[in-house]
C-alpha cells in the first residue's frame, strides 16, 4: 500500500529489481517490496495513546531529545507536537524564536533543558525531503548540542 | 565490518561513494528477521555518531527514508538510475535504516505472523540493534541516537526506554522524533485549529464546531460524547484527509494515487480514532459541502 499523495513509483521499481535485491543480499524468496505493509498495518494493535511518561522516564536519565515539525504537514501537525512538549511541564530555558539557514527564517524552536521543540519553515511531514538544507542543519546542530 | 554483508556494487551508481555500505538481516525476536541498511559517515566513522533511523506507519519501511529523505543517494524518475543527496544525513553520521517490524519491506519472520504492537516492535527492534552491535563491534563506542519520523512518534521513545535502561553497553546520547505521533489527542485537537486557521474550514463549520464541541471548559474534538459535536469533526476531517489536499504538506500538490491503502487507512482511522465508528457513514462529497444533508 501507499500513502496517499506520496508517489514512490521509482523507489519502488529500483528496489524490485532482480540486480539490485541480489546486491542488497535479499533472499530470492521474499515477495516484492513495497514502501507499506497492510499484512502489518491492517493488525497493528496501538498500546500507547501518548508516550509523554516514556518522555519524562528518558528526560529524567539525562538524554537529550529533538522534538521536529515541518510547520504544513498535517498528518502530524506541528501545533499537537508543541502542545505535547510544553505539556511535559518541564521550564522552558529559552524564549521561543527563530533559528536561521541559509541567511533564512529557517523555522522556531524552544528549549526546555534537555528537550527542545522545533520548526521547519514551509517543510511537509517529511522534513529531510522538502528542506533538505536547513534539515541537515539541524540534524548536525543537534547532534553535538550546538544552539541552532 | 560484517564482509558478507558488504555492498560493493549497486545498479545505476554512476557515481564512487566516498563511504562503505552494508546491507542484510539482524536477528530480531526468534524467526525474525529485520532488513538493515548502513552506511558509513562520509567525514570520520570511527568518530562520528551512529545514528538509528525508523519511518513509522505503522507498516512502513525505513528504505522511504534513505531514498526519498535522508540518505546518501536517491532513485532518479526513471527507477533504475541514482543520483547523490548533496544533504544526506552520513555526510557526518553512520546512518543506520532499519526496516522494522518484520513483514514490512523486506524484512519478515519465518511464521509469516506479522500481527504486532508497540510492546513487541520495541523489544524486536532492540534485539535487532545488539545484533547490528555483534556485527559491527568497532562502533559500539561511538554516540548513538535514535531519530524517527511519524508514527515513529511511538517507535522511537519505546526503543529508547529499552536501550538506556536494558544491558547492551551502547553509547546512547539522545533521540528525536520528526513530525511525531506523539499524542492521539493532542493531534487531533490541534489538527482542528490548523484547519481553521490554514483557512479549510470557512465561518459556518467553525462556528458549528464550536457550538457542538465547546463549552465553557474548552473545546474537546477528541472524545466528545455529543453526536452533533462528531458529525461536526468528521466533516473537518474529511476536508483534510479526503477532498485532495496533499495532508503531508498542504501547500504541495498531491502525487501518486489518492487512493487508500490499508495500512493508510489504518493508520488514519487511528487517528480520530474515536469517530472511526461514523467516519464510514460520512464520506466527504465534494465542493457542496455547504448543502451536504447530515442526516
Amino acid at each position: 500500500g501507499v500513502p496517499p499523495c506520496i508517489n514512490s513509483t521509482a523507489q519502488t521499481n529500483w528496489l524490485n529489481r532482480g540486480d539490485v535485491r541480489k546486491a542488497l543480499h535479499i533472499p530470492a524468496t521474499l515477495p516484492a517490496w513495497d514502501i507499506c505493509s497492510d499484512a502489518v498495518g491492517e493488525r497493528y494493535n496501538i498500546l500507547y495513546w501518548t508516550v509523554k511518561d516514556v518522555y519524562l522516564k528518558l528526560l529524567s536519565m539525562g538524554l537529550r531529545a529533538l522534538v521536529y515539525n515541518g510547520d504544513t504537514d498535517m498528518a502530524c501537525n506541528f501545533l499537537g507536537d508543541q502542545w505535547f512538549v510544553e505539556d511535559l511541564g518541564i521550564k522552558e530555558t529559552s524564549k521561543y524564536k527563530t533559528w536561521i539557514y541559509d541567511d533564512q527564517v529557517a523555522g522556531f524552536y524552544q528549549r526546555f533543558g534537555n528537550i527542545t521543540f522545533l520548526t521547519v519553515k514551509g517543510a511537509g511531514h517529511m522534513v529531510p525531503q522538502w528542506a533538505p538544507g536547513p534539515a541537515l542543519h539541524m540534524f548536525q546542530t543537534f547532534l553535538i548540542n550546538d544552539s541552532y | 565490518q560484517y564482509a558478507p554483508d558488504e555492498v560493493t556494487d549497486l545498479p545505476g551508481m554512476t557515481f564512487k561513494p566516498n563511504y562503505r555500505q552494508w546491507s542484510g538481516y539482524l536477528q530480531a525476536g526468534p524467526g525474525k528477521f529485520l532488513h538493515y541498511w548502513f552506511v558509513t559517515s562520509q567525514r570520520d566513522p570511527t568518530k562520528d555518531p551512529v545514528v538509528l533511523w525508523l519511518n513509522g506507519g505503522p507498516g512502513c519501511s525505513s528504505l522511504d527514508g534513505f531514498l526519498s529523505e535522508n540518505g546518501p543517494f536517491h532513485v532518479n524518475d526513471d527507477g533504475a538510475t541514482l543520483y547523490e543527496n548533496e544533504f544526506s544525513w552520513n555526510k557526518n553520521a553512520n546512518m543506520l535504516y532499519l526496516e522494522s517490524p518484520a513483514g514490512v519491506g523486506y524484512s519478515y519472520s519465518d511464521d509469516h505472523n506479522y500481527e504486532t504492537d508497540d510492546d513487541k516492535v520495541a523489544a524486536d527492534n532492540y534485539q535487532a540493534l545488539q545484533s547490528f552491535f555483534v556485527k559491527f563491534p568497532n562502533f559500539t563506542l561511538n554516540e548513538f541516537f535514535i531519530f524517527g519520523e511519524s508514527y515513529g512518534g511511538i517507535y522511537v521513545p519505546t526503543l529508547s526506554l529499552r536501550v538506556a535502561t536494558g544491558q547492551a553497553k551502547i553509547n546512547f546520547q539522545g533521540f528525536s522524533v520528526g513530525n511525531g505521533l506523539s499524542s492521539f489527542a493532542l493531534n487531533d485537537e490541534s489538527l482542528i485549529y490548523f484547519g481553521y486557521y490554514h483557512g479549510l474550514f470557512g465561518e459556518d463549520l467553525w462556528r458549528d464546531l464550536n457550538d457542538n464541541c465547546c463549552n465553557k471548559g474548552g473545546c474537546n474534538f477528541y472524545n466528545s460524547s455529543s453526536d452533533s459535536c462528531k458529525i461536526q469533526v468528521n466533516i473537518a476531517f474529511s476536508i483534510v484527509y479526503q477532498s485532495g489536499l496533499n495532508e503531508y504538506s498542504l501547500y504541495l500538490d498531491c502525487e501518486g494515487r489518492q487512493g487508500f491503502s490499508k495500512t493508510y487507512e489504518k493508520a488514519m482511522t487511528l487517528l480520530f480514532r474515536n469517530y472511526r465508528k461514523t467516519l464510514h457513514t460520512y464520506k466527504y462529497s465534494g465542493p457542496r459541502l455547504s448543502s451536504v444533508s447530515l442526516n
